[in-house]
């Protein structure tokens, strides 16, 4: 589950990088 | 003994125009249509993407279950589309390498 939400925590994180760029 | 061509010159009646038959079968597609790309995406991705999304599971979704459902797209598209899903962020691996999940459910 940690894997998990850390996975999830980095998507999110490149997600938000990408739409700002 | 005439010489051949003269005999096939002269033939009356005798017709020799293959006559060819077209088909022009139209289809109605054009090799640009897999280039269009909905809010950023080919129509691959997006066909993978909804697949990702539209699992539940806490794990999400196998790798396996993807090329079942995409019978048609090769394991190795799927890898490629799905590494760069991965890099913009829209899937994220959950328990190992091969289940995803989609950021934006839950």
């Amino acid at each position: 589950l940690q894997r998990i939400s850390r996975n999830r925590a980095a998507a999110l994180e490149r997600l938000a990088g990408n739409q700002a760029l | 003994s005439k010489p051949q061509s003269m005999m096939m010159g002269g033939g009356a009646g005798t017709n020799m125009m293959p006559t060819a038959h077209a088909s022009m079968s139209s289809t109605g597609s054009y090799s640009g249509a897999s280039m269009m790309l909905v809010n950023g995406l080919s129509a691959n991705q997006n066909q993978v993407l909804s697949l990702i999304k539209s699992c539940h599971e806490p794990q999400g979704i196998s790798m396996q279950d993807l090329k079942q459902k995409l019978s048609s797209m090769s394991v190795t598209v799927i890898r490629q589309i799905v590494d760069f899903l991965s890099n913009e962020g829209h899937i994220f691996s959950t328990i190992d390498e091969d289940h995803f999940r989609s950021t934006d459910n839950e």
